[in-house]
């Protein structure tokens, strides 16, 4: 564990839980797409079906479980409690564009061809990938509220966190996780673009995102 | 590629 890494983690549960605090407060979801967070949970489920054969560390067994219950609370209020505000029309997205390429690409490229591996590598896979459906409603809507963009904002800066937990990792216990630095690298360049409006048009400006 | 099992972080 180093900074980075604690770092990374923080900002990924930070951005967890703006997102469900924002629909619970606001008893809304509008502005959010179902699609990605449907995604999110399955990233997490996939990955973490280790928490029944290997134990890491205290840590690391809570955090899971939190990332996995906030994943399907959020997923929850979404369809179920707020369904009424769900934006259906402007989350339209083509899942099954990204999760065709993710699933035979988990099949070709993985450390061990077994169930939990080859589940471990499509969500890292499907990581990189499962923000664009709101990506994309942003787009299509052409603005976002504040809050949501702080979301955005924790999320893409906890990915760039472990970017950079991984040169450290690299340098000081020559650990260096191919699979997970690869998609590391283009899911953190997915956020890029958002990063710099939310620099120039959030933080600067004031209130809604709006694009140009 | 370098073989990280089991996977120690989030």
């Amino acid at each position: 564990m180093n900074i980075f890494r604690l770092a990374g983690d923080v900002s990924h549960l930070v951005a967890i839980i703006i997102l469900f605090l924002k629909i619970w407060k606001s008893k809304s979801c509008a502005g959010i797409s179902g699609k990605s967070q449907v995604l999110f949970a399955l990233v997490f489920t996939s990955r973490y079906l280790d928490l029944f054969t290997v134990f890491i560390s205290a840590y690391n067994t809570i955090m899971k479980l939190v990332f996995l219950v906030l994943s399907y609370a959020t997923v929850y209020l979404i369809y179920m409690r707020f369904r009424g505000s769900y934006d259906s029309e402007n989350d339209s997205f083509r899942v099954e564009f990204l999760l065709v390429p993710v699933t035979g690409l988990a099949f070709l490229e993985n450390y061990a061809f077994t169930p939990l591996e080859i589940l471990w590598t499509f969500s890292i896979f499907l990581e990189a990938v499962a923000i664009m459906p709101q990506l994309f409603m942003i787009t299509k809507t052409g603005e976002a509220e504040s809050i949501t963009t702080h979301y955005l904002f924790f999320l893409g800066l906890y990915r760039a966190l472990y970017l950079a937990n991984w040169v450290w990792r690299y340098h000081t216990e020559g650990f260096f996780d191919q699979i997970a630095v690869v998609s590391g690298v283009v899911q953190t360049i997915f956020y890029c673009d958002f990063f710099y409006l939310y620099v120039t048009r959030v933080l600067r400006g004031s209130g809604k995102m709006s694009l140009p | 590629h370098a073989l990280k099992i089991p996977h120690d972080e989030l």
